[in-house]
């Protein structure tokens, strides 16, 4: 009564449109970059890269970042410890192991995701906790 | 058990947050 405007809020938008976006990556639609991480060919959107990376934000947001479509990252994290970040990007959920948690961490750092370097740090420590 | 994993919620923020066109 009275209101201005009405809002029909779809709670779950947000984890679905991400759900189809890695539908998209792993179906290889519309992907427009090869990482080449540890010699090992992924495929992804840039603008999840760009969207939930500060490395790769820098990288794409000006026009140097336009034409690249496969990226090596030299120096930069194995497989192990990237893989599972890409899948975060993609699905929220982090997996983590005392085995693969600080290749993890070295691979968010280097990716300038400074939350989940915070949500290694609290896993590794709580994994030294008797 | 093999393969049982623990899921631990964070409700905080999880990546950067793009700044606002100046």
């Amino acid at each position: 009564e009275g209101a201005l405007g009405y809002v029909r809020e779809f709670t779950r938008h947000s984890s679905d449109v991400l759900g189809n976006l890695n539908e998209l990556r792993l179906r290889g639609i519309l992907t427009d970059v090869t990482l080449l991480v540890g010699g090992q060919p992924l495929r992804a959107h840039k603008a999840v890269l760009i969207a939930c990376s500060g490395f790769f934000y820098s990288i794409f947001r000006g026009r140097a970042g336009v034409g690249v479509d496969v990226l090596s990252l030299p120096g930069g994290p194995e497989a192990r410890g990237f893989a599972p970040l890409l899948d975060f990007m993609y699905t929220s959920r982090l997996r983590l192991s005392p085995a693969t948690a600080p290749a993890v961490l070295a691979a968010a750092t280097y990716l300038q995701m400074e939350h989940v370097v915070q949500a290694c740090h609290r896993f590794i420590q709580a994994s030294y906790e008797p | 058990h093999e393969g049982l994993v623990a899921t631990v919620k964070e409700a905080g923020r999880s990546i950067h947050e793009i700044p606002r066109e100046e």
